[in-house]
């Protein structure tokens, strides 16, 4: 999940994704690639009070097996969460030759216990994003809809073309999610399907819609999955999910 | 303008207070910190256009005379504007000491040109933000009174206060601005005061509220301002500009 604008909804579509992915009883493992560590807190985790994160297995001190760890409330659900010292492994891995290549060989030993694996990427093209971008297979963009959401998506194709030419050839971009949709007016539809046509992007269905009971959700610790199961949100993230894990034959 | 989270409204605050100020009458500048160069683009500017941008500046090659510009539609309004490449200078400087003062260094000889200096930071605490808070006497942080804003405010006040007592003492919190402030549900009120509590800061009022022609503005490379002057948008801006820039006793 990657686009480096912020506050696009890359954190909250991964927590929904993943939630959704494990109630459809694939097994499934959320990856916190941000120092800011928002995917760990809002899954109800103390990102400072971890004795152990990602930091650790990219400074290779600790295995993914044992850093990860089981998430609260959803079964089949894992995290490997991230702490702020997260934002010292962006430093010590720049002038590393293979410092691209971290997180992908870090994720080989668990990889036949997941199902599904999705990484949430800080708002950056900086080098922990690009590391998400190589260890993955695919990538979907949230997209805010908003004006400023045109400025980035060029870029990141840029650097995912750059990713999928030099370290990973298997990447494919999957397509776009519309997040805090705001249908009220014709702004954000017509963002939409300019950013997809302009760029030749997919356009995943259905767009998730502004809704408060998102802002609510990470106050408790909750996807919207738990938190609201049966918003309008909660549908179009378990829709998506179905879609992106190739499971549309449920329901 | 700091607040490491994504999407809570730094560069349309700054470019909402600088357009105020420079309508007060006050000489203003904005510095676009930023490498993905929102607000330079929300200005009406190219960033990949342009030939000189704060990059150059960084490294040394230009002064900062040389690569601002005039802001076309808002007289009293210059920028210094961002471009992609000021990614590179967050590598280039890490290494090197007095790495926090290049800002402020190069802002020195057009200080006295200006009454009014406002800096958008990305969304990081990195390299480029502490340049930003090094060079500023004073901090404000836009919230987006959502439950993960929390998350970043005890994180972005201990930078603060690193930045105050290794490099830059005069630095002062002037106070938390509430953005895109959704004032339907109790939540977005009960998220400002519990920070304003919890961290002592001042509120700074009036609250602005969500409004889609903010969505609109970037769009068409204007200001809330001089893109829709009667909203109470502007009105919180201009408002707000008052306060900050102690012009208190107009109107
Ligand atoms: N559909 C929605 N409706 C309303 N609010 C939403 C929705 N989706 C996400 N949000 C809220 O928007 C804010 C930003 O979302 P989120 O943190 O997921 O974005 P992000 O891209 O991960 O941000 P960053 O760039 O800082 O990592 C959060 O407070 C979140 O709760
Ligand atoms: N009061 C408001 N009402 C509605 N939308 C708003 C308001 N203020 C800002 N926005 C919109 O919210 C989005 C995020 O705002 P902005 O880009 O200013 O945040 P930012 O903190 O600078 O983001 P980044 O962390 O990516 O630099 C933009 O599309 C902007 O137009
Ligand atoms: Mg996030
Ligand atoms: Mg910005």
């Amino acid at each position: 999940m990657a686009n480096q604008k912020g506050g696009v909804g890359k954190t909250t579509t991964v927590q929904a994704l993943g939630a959704a992915a494990a109630e459809l009883g694939l097994r499934s493992l959320v990856v916190d690639l941000d120092p800011q560590a928002c995917l760990t807190y809002s899954l109800g985790f103390d990102p400072d009070g971890l004795d152990r994160s990602l930091n650790d297995v990219f400074l290779g001190q600790a295995p993914v097996a044992e850093v990860r760890r089981t998430v609260p409330g959803v079964p089949g659900l894992d995290v490997l969460p991230a702490a702020i010292e997260l934002a010292g492994a962006e430093v010590h891995l720049l002038t590393r030759t293979g410092r691209e290549h971290v997180l992908a060989r870090a994720l080989v030993p668990v990889l036949d216990q997941y199902d599904v694996v999705l990484v949430d990427c800080p708002p950056s093209l900086s080098v922990l994003t690009v590391n998400g971008l190589t260890a993955a297979t695919g990538v979907v963009i949230p997209l805010q809809c908003e004006s400023l959401s045109f400025r980035g998506v060029g870029q990141l194709l840029e650097t995912i073309e750059d990713v999928r030419t030099f370290v990973n050839p298997t990447l494919v971009v999957r397509g776009v999610i519309a997040t805090m949709f705001d249908d009220r007016t014709r702004h954000a539809r017509h963002v939409l399907e300019e950013v997809g046509r302009r760029y030749e992007l997919p356009v995943l269905q259905p767009p998730v819609r502004k809704s408060i009971r998102f802002a609510e959700a990470p106050a408790v610790g909750k996807s919207i999955l738990q938190h609201a199961p049966g918003s309008a949100g909660a549908v179009a993230y378990r829709e998506l999910a179905r879609q992106l894990t190739g499971s549309a034959v449920a329901t």
